[in-house]
């Protein structure tokens, strides 16, 4: 069963002693359905990787960083939770976040998405979904709105933050341009 | 076209053996 995009799998695991490019890992890619289980069965779930690492499914050919020219302009919608929550719902969300990634769940506006990634970290974990420079705010709440309903979260718990900010911040916390 | 598959679609295959 063939999916609409080949998609690449990426893991980052932080090891100061090397730059952070360095860290990053391309795993693999697939482009069935049948492929993307055996790998999802094959590997850790988020809440077993130890703090400082990422997964990262991105469609195959863009890299997982602001700096390729397809994320570059482009925002994610995040969600974060503490670790209390990690055991209950951090593999959930993630997997949620695949399958709609993979199924092609936004209709006309999935051209747009770029990948998903989870990190895990000592405070909170999250997962975002990425997506490109978007013609209109429109289509970044389409895709907000098919996303929270996937994950099915419940209000003002996601939000959407421009790279450009994330990329630029300083010590200030990123503003969340739309909150869903 | 385009393919979209719904997640109770994708799910079934989860533990599906390969070949088959």
């Amino acid at each position: 069963h063939p999916l609409n995009s080949r998609w690449a799998l990426w893991f980052f695991k932080n090891d100061r002693s090397r730059a952070w490019r360095d860290n990053l890992q391309l795993v693999t890619t697939f482009d069935t359905v049948e492929d993307f289980w055996a790998l999802y069965n094959h590997i850790q779930l988020p809440s077993k990787l130890s703090s400082g690492c990422d997964y990262a499914v991105f469609k195959d050919g863009i890299q997982p960083m602001w700096e390729d020219s397809r994320n570059k302009k482009g925002g994610r919608w995040l969600v974060s939770f503490s670790r209390q929550g990690r055991y209950s719902e951090l593999d959930r969300l993630w997997l949620e976040t695949l399958l709609c990634l993979i199924g092609e769940s936004f209709e006309e506006q999935s051209r747009a998405v770029c990948g998903a990634v989870v990190n895990i970290r000592t405070k909170r974990d999250k997962i975002a979904l990425w997506m490109r420079e978007m013609e209109s705010q429109a289509a970044v709440l389409h895709i907000g709105r098919v996303y929270k309903e996937c994950l099915d979260l419940p209000t003002k718990t996601i939000g959407y933050q421009v790279h450009a900010d994330a990329a630029t911040r300083s010590n200030s916390p990123v503003k969340h341009k739309f909150v869903l | 076209g385009k393919k979209q598959y719904d997640r109770e679609f994708l799910l079934d295959f989860q533990f599906m053996p390969a070949c088959i």
